[in-house]
């Protein structure tokens, strides 16, 4: 565990419940795409498999399963609770054009061709890609809340934040993955132009507005 | 690559 990773996982679950303190708080799931969550339950409930399997450490496992809770609260409050306030005019975006393309490549580009191997593979590539939902909502309307743009910002930052730790992993310690840096610079890209309309006018005060 | 190594990332 380095500074890098740490920062990244703190990154990561500050994005989670920022996004369930807005739901909460507000009592309304507008502006965020049910199947961008949808997707993350996926992503979890795929990678996290060896939970039953393979013990890492207690922070390792409290982390999972912390993921794994949260996601399915999130999805549970969008699909049940508060299903009257979900936007699902908008969040039009067809996942299985995302499920799809990630579950064939996971068969063939993986480590190891086992259900686990594939499964956590799958699970990598379908990370990467699965704030599409949310980014074309958010083209859609034209526009996010402050908090919304908080959540994503910091969603964003953690892959980014888990790119210098594999740096600095393979600097300290030899180690890396190509399929988890491979999908990590993918999922990073993806952020790039929300993180510039971020610092250019989220910081600065102004609504995530984009130019009509 | 190092694909086989304890996945002790998140």
């Amino acid at each position: 565990m380095n500074i890098f990773r740490f920062a990244g996982d703190l990154s990561h679950v500050f994005a989670i419940i920022i996004l369930l303190l807005k739901i909460w708080k507000t009592r309304s799931c507008a502006g965020i795409s049910g199947k961008s969550q949808i997707l993350f339950a996926v992503v979890y409930l795929t990678r996290y498999l060896d939970l039953f399997t393979t013990y890492v450490s207690l922070y390792n496992s409290v982390m999972k399963v912390l993921f794994l809770a949260t996601s399915g609260a999130t999805v549970y409050l969008m699909y049940v609770k508060f299903k009257a306030t979900y936007d699902h005019n908008h969040d039009s975006f067809r996942i299985e054009f995302l499920l799809i393309p990630c579950a064939l490549l996971s068969l063939v580009i993986n480590h190891d061709f086992t259900v686990m191997e594939v499964l956590w593979t799958f699970s990598i590539y379908l990370e990467s890609v699965a704030i599409l939902p949310q980014l074309f909502l958010v083209s859609k309307t034209g526009e996010a809340e402050s908090i919304t743009s908080h959540y994503l910002f910091a969603l964003g930052s953690y892959r980014a934040l888990y790119l210098l730790n594999w740096v600095y992993r393979y600097m300290v310690e030899s180690h890396y993955d190509l399929i988890a840096i491979f999908a990590g610079v993918v999922q990073t890209i993806l952020y790039c132009d929300f993180f510039y309309l971020y610092i250019t006018k989220v910081l600065k005060g102004k609504k995530l507005q984009l130019p009509a | 690559d190092s694909g086989d190594d304890l996945k002790d990332e998140l």
